[in-house]
């Protein structure tokens, strides 16, 4: 463990608490897509499916266990506890352009063709595009909340600091992972937009609108 | 360069 992960982990965290303090605070699910929430959904599950067999430390089992509940508690949240206040009209974006590709590149390019690798694999790259049901909703919205943008800004960092993450482990541990690291800068670059309209707006107290 | 290792992360 290094600091970089700690602190993206926190970050992941935190992205998560501030997403359900939103909705349980205002009691509604404006604004956030419900599809990049079921997409979150299963890079857990297809990503944890170890937790029981893989016992690493027990601040990784419990931030699995947190990291899979929570985000199948807030799709229960969308969907039906919060349902009326659910956007649907600009949450469309095809979750199936996504899980199509993914699915079959984990079947393609992958360590080991074995079944646990490939769902690892599948949950590396769904992860790295995960966020754009959300990011497309937003910009057919024109705007976010700023809780929402606070999420996303913690969110796209967490991976952002599993790149130097895996920096550090290339050149202290000599670990490497070709596939987490291209599919971890994917993921980041998706947010470089967002993080330039966050730092230039958000930060300065204005509201995230997009420019029309 | 051993990528199993990455399987420590979350």
């Amino acid at each position: 463990m290094n600091a970089f992960r700690l602190v993206g982990d926190l970050c992941h965290l935190a992205a998560i608490v501030l997403l359900l303090l939103k909705i349980w605070k205002s009691r509604s699910v404006a604004g956030l897509s419900g599809k990049s929430q079921i997409l979150f959904g299963l890079v857990f599950v297809t990503r944890y499916l170890d937790l029981v067999t893989n016992f690493v430390s027990p601040y990784n089992t419990i931030m699995k266990v947190f990291f899979l509940s929570s985000s199948i508690a807030t799709v229960y949240l969308i969907y039906t506890k919060f349902k009326a206040t659910y956007d649907g009209n600009h949450d469309t974006f095809r979750m199936e352009f996504l899980l199509i590709p993914c699915a079959l590149l984990a079947i393609v390019v992958n360590h080991e063709f074995s079944p646990m690798e490939i769902l690892w694999t599948f949950s590396i790259y769904l992860e790295a595009v995960a966020i754009l049901p959300q990011l497309f909703m937003i910009s057919k919205t024109g705007e976010a909340e700023t809780i929402t943008s606070h999420y996303l800004f913690a969110l796209g960092s967490y991976r952002g600091l599993y790149i130097m993450n895996w920096l550090y482990r290339y050149y202290y541990e000599n670990n490497f992972d070709v596939i987490a690291v291209v599919a971890g800068i994917v993921q980041t670059v998706l947010y470089c937009d967002f993080f330039y309209l966050y730092i230039t707006k958000v930060l300065q107290g204005k509201k995230l609108q997009l420019p029309a | 360069q051993d990528n199993r290792s990455m399987k420590d992360e979350l």
